[in-house]
């Protein structure tokens, strides 16, 4: 059968930003990166799950050496209060890519399975029609790696 | 200049699910989408951001046909409390999609700024490498479709 998998891209060193207790009102995302990225500061994952009575949370991934200039510069806003903004550094990405995930509907429960199995906890998620992505601790990335190589390409 | 934006797809009659105040520890999110796969529910954009003391809430959108079937299969879970599985109809999905996106930081924040401008409340967002996703509601899709085609399609 052809194989639908066709890769596992890894990253290490990767910190996230999480600002909780958003307004979820218009105007509130392009106020956390319009600054960000008039700084130059290059985001990657950028995660929003759905919102409770009017707020929301939301979680950006960044290289650890842009933590620190992300952090102050989001400190100054006056749309973010300060004590809701909470950071974490050594985290890794790890993803299943392929043209067929998005049909198929086990590709995401079976990755998810095998990061179970092997006691790795999932602390984002995010997908697009051919990929899914986890972030993990940077210390679980060759466990996580090695089952994720079992299981899709055997 | 090379044009990094090279497509705007659209989504509409798009649902949504969402789990509030999961463990945050390793098998929770595979407890929730394998009885989903085995019933042959297919999952389109799934979201997690950080968690917050241990808890973590995941979102995920699915096809409205689906909708009922999913809900009904969640709260038979003994891993889930049903007063935290709420749903919503009548949202939709739009992208911007191009490779050069991720090593540009501005791209997410101009369409979330456009957004805004148009008074479009961003309700999810997940990224990859190529692709910017938010879903909104229905009925905002025209307006949003037409403002993002303006800004990067000129
Ligand atoms: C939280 C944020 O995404 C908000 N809903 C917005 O549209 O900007
Ligand atoms: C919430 C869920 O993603 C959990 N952290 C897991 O690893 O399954």
């Amino acid at each position: 059968i052809r194989e639908v998998v066709t890769g596992i891209p890894t990253e290490r060193k990767i910190s996230k930003i999480t600002i909780n207790d958003l307004d979820d009102t218009p105007g509130v995302a392009a106020n956390i990166f319009m600054p960000l990225a008039n700084q130059g500061i290059n985001v990657d994952v950028i995660v929003q799950s759905a919102g409770n009575k009017g707020k929301t949370n939301l979680s950006f991934t960044l290289s650890e050496n842009h933590l620190n200039q992300a952090i102050e510069l989001l400190n100054t806003s006056n749309q973010i209060n300060s004590k809701n903004i909470s950071s974490e550094k050594g985290l890794a990405k790890i993803s299943i890519v392929g043209t067929g995930i998005q049909n198929q509907p086990g590709y995401a429960a079976k990755m998810f399975k095998n990061l179970a199995d092997a006691t790795v906890n999932i602390e984002m998620i995010t997908t697009s029609e051919i990929r899914i992505t986890c972030i993990i601790k940077d210390s679980d990335i060759e466990k996580a790696a090695q089952v994720l190589h079992k299981e899709f390409f055997g």
